[in-house]
């Protein structure tokens, strides 16, 4: 991507240091970094072989070539398709086409954001410019195309069997589904089986929020990433006739013309079968020709896609699209590249502009161009569309787990796939933006490939304690993160907070889990011995376990009591990743609970040394405040900053 | 009627293979052979088996992808060497 990068690896003091994760981690050379997904395009310069040695002798795995499909290179070194599950389950035979090869642009997009090579001079039609870069730019990469459109539990299991044996370092999921039984979802059972193999599995967290308990691929074996911004504004501004002016996002051309146009809202222009509710969102032939001709036209955003909204004004005859957000969508404002002059509005600016076009006998209005801003603030700030905690299936665990970049996102693209994805658009493009949880998920999976390179030995458990330990909660205005409201997020937005890459590199202490401890986790859920067997005969799950203090005690680098009643002790271990050093705690206490940490330091002689301590959190004289209050622990050596978040609630 | 049950499409997990990571081709046509036996106990034979299987989850997840009815799947869901039985599902890019 051409800015995430820099976003992330900046410090406090606005300078990205010399000795950044990218030099630490030798830009994740040799790790290698697979995704599950719609394919890749392997023409792509993000995947380009040129100055790459051989293959790492370790790879088993290889490229389907046939059909059109893809050649393996130097970088690029797997790909592989899976569709029988999509044809079991009624899909066109002839759409699954036996290839690898990318038609959609989803998977070349989020496979270069993982692991893509550095490629200056990327461009979207023009409108934006810069170098595209990787997140681990120097690891190998392959792809396991199991999406079809949709992506289906029998090609991901395929996907997942194959990944495994062929042995990646780093699996990336963005893909999503609605959350449930851990042995009946098939992310969490190859992921299950991947982190036994050693493999770090990230995976989106959802597009469904802010709906609360949306939270998707809560495995706590998975390393679960919510989206939020950066700093990088594309800005188009909706201008008024009466003078009001509001800055808005858009990848769009310009206007024709430098005048005022007629504005109309959606609703105005209904025609005289649609409801105003349906023309209101621009939903596909509710929208009047004879109405909306020549005018720019506000659409409500909601019930279609963004850019379908602009292709339906557009058959309408509009010259222009607002598009004016709804209430939960906020200040999150999207640079779509729309088939016409467009901006997209925050709520409230939006509603200004509705509010103009009612009232006013002769609306008129422009759009100017879409313009590039840097540095601008605040930023990070949640997406609306991040899907939320708490965690639906085990609310001991909290979820998502971190947030990274994930809105605006520049990436490599299909050349076999327009950027409307409209049939009849005939533009091609090497780089695309997009937003999503599927954007933010593979800059995790490129920080744990820099992981993986600097710590080869490291456990999928470790590497994701250490992305989590060390992230932040403040934005660039060094105020807590905001909602896409602009209200303050809490961590079933953000998990433990924005990844710091350089940070990650050096966590000090991190918070290990072994195979064998998830076993013991599904042993405190109440999976029964005999099932728990097929996975390691020798398992025998612990009596004391298999209560609730199971789960609370579970390892995990963040601290959840969903029911919290009296007071409860929850125990925890770290061990050492530096040198020898002495940890004090600092806790922010949750509203209305009392925290005390035993010990309250920690004398590590050496690194792989490990040391627990217990956290007791006692409900105030004055009991709780309704729904779940927040606060965190902090271990530090003056140099190290060990965060882990606290999420309570009454019982 | 079950001659007449809608069938679809299913995921039959079975835990981990014991076979190590380290596979072999004998290994891997052991564990087809025990899917198909497995499945041909459920639908009468090992033709049915072999045409209702598409996966065979062979090198490190143990399972396979067929296409059964609610019936049979209800049935291998009972057996104690299945962990769980669930519908191929569809899922979203985000």
């Amino acid at each position: 991507t051409t800015r995430s990068w820099d976003f992330m690896l900046l410090e406090n003091n606005g300078v990205i240091p010399s000795d950044s994760a990218w030099k630490k981690a030798r830009f994740g050379e040799d790790t290698i970094i697979a995704n599950l997904d719609t394919g890749v395009w392997p023409e792509s310069k993000s995947f380009s072989d040129e100055g790459y040695g051989p293959v790492p002798s370790r790879w088993k795995g290889g490229c389907d070539s046939q059909n059109g499909g893809v050649r393996c290179n130097r970088k690029l070194i797997g790909a592989r398709y899976f569709n029988r599950g999509f044809i079991a389950a009624g899909g066109n035979a002839t759409e699954a086409i036996s290839s690898p090869r990318d038609v959609a642009g989803h998977g070349t997009h989020t496979l270069s954001t993982a692991g893509g090579n550095f490629v200056p001079g990327a461009s979207v039609l023009g409108l934006v410019n810069g170098t595209a870069k990787g997140g681990s730019p120097k690891a190998r990469v392959a792809a396991y195309k199991i999406c079809w459109g949709n992506c289906f539990d029998a090609d991901l299991l395929a996907g997942f069997d194959m990944a495994i044996h062929d042995g990646v370092d780093v699996l990336s999921i963005s893909v999503g589904g609605e959350a449930g039984d851990y042995f009946s979802d098939a992310i969490a059972i190859g992921s299950f089986h991947a982190i036994q193999s050693g493999i770090v599995v990230v995976c989106s967290a959802g597009n469904s929020g802010p709906e609360v308990a949306s939270v998707a691929n809560v495995a706590p074996w998975i390393v679960t990433v919510g989206a939020s911004t950066m700093d990088r504004e594309f800005q188009a501004f909706a201008e008024l006739r009466n003078g009001q002016r509001f800055k808005g996002s858009s990848l769009s051309k310009p206007l024709a013309d430098d005048k005022l146009y007629p504005l109309i809202s959606g609703a105005q222009a209904k025609t005289a079968d649609a409801s105003a509710a349906d023309a209101m969102l621009c939903l596909a032939g509710t929208l009047d020709k004879t109405k909306a001709q020549g005018k720019i036209v506000a659409c409500l955003r909601g019930g279609n896609a963004r850019v379908e909204k602009g292709v339906q004004a557009l058959l309408a005859g509009a010259v222009g699209m607002i598009l004016c957000n709804d209430k939960d969508s906020g200040n999150e404002i999207i640079a779509d590249l729309h088939v016409l002059p467009a901006t997209q509005l925050t709520y409230t600016d939006g509603a200004a502009v509705l509010a103009y076009i009612n009232s006013t006998a002769e609306p008129y209005g422009y759009i100017t161009h879409p313009a590039v801003f840097l540095g601008t603030n605040p930023a990070p700030y949640m997406a609306a569309f991040s899907s939320r905690g708490p965690n639906p299936v085990t609310p001991e665990i909290l979820k998502p787990d971190i947030t990274a970049p994930g809105v605006n996102i520049l990436a490599a693209y299909s050349g076999a796939v327009s950027p409307t994805e409209e049939p009849w658009d005939k533009r091609r493009v090497s780089f695309m933006l997009d937003s999503g949880t599927s954007m933010s998920c593979p800059h995790i999976s490129g920080v744990a490939g820099l992981l993986k390179t600097l710590y080869p030995t490291w456990s999928p458990a470790a590497i994701r304690s250490a992305i989590m330990t060390t992230a932040r909660v403040r934005d660039n205005t060094e105020k807590p993160m905001l909602d896409a409201s602009f209200a303050t997020a809490d961590p079933f937005a953000y998990g433990a907070g924005h990844v710091r890459p350089n940070r990650a590199m050096d966590p000090g202490l991190v918070y290990d889990l072994t195979a064998r401890d998830y076993l013991e986790f599904l042993c405190s859920l109440g999976y029964n011995q005999t099932m728990l067997q097929s996975f390691d005969p020798s398992n025998k799950c612990q009596a004391s376990n298999t209560t609730s203090s199971g789960l609370l005690n579970f390892n995990y680098p963040s601290i959840t009591v969903p029911k919290l009643s009296g007071s409860v002790t929850v125990t925890r271990t770290v061990k050492n990743v530096a040198e020898a050093s002495t940890y004090e705690a600092r806790v922010t206490q949750p509203n209305g609970v009392e925290v005390t940490v035993e010990p309250k330091s920690l004398q590590f002689t050496k690194a792989g040394e490990e040391k627990s301590y217990k956290v007791t959190l006692k409900a105030q004289a004055g009991g709780l405040p309704a729904g779940y209050v927040f606060g965190e622990l902090i271990w530090s050596d003056g140099n190290h900053f060990v965060r882990s978040p606290i999420a309570v609630a009454a019982t | 009627n079950s001659a007449f049950a809608a069938k679809q499409s299913y995921v039959v997990y079975m835990g981990a293979h014991t076979h190590g990571p380290d596979v072999t081709q004998q290994d891997l046509e052991l564990v087809e052979n025990s899917h198909h036996n497995f499945l041909a106990s459920f639908v009468g034979s090992q033709d049915k088996a072999k045409e209702a299987i598409f996966y065979s989850y062979q090198m490190n997840i143990n399972g396979f992808a067929a296409i059964l009815d609610d019936e049979q799947a209800a049935e291998i869901a009972k057996h104690p060497g299945v962990v769980s039985v669930f519908p191929n599902r569809a899922r979203k890019l985000q």
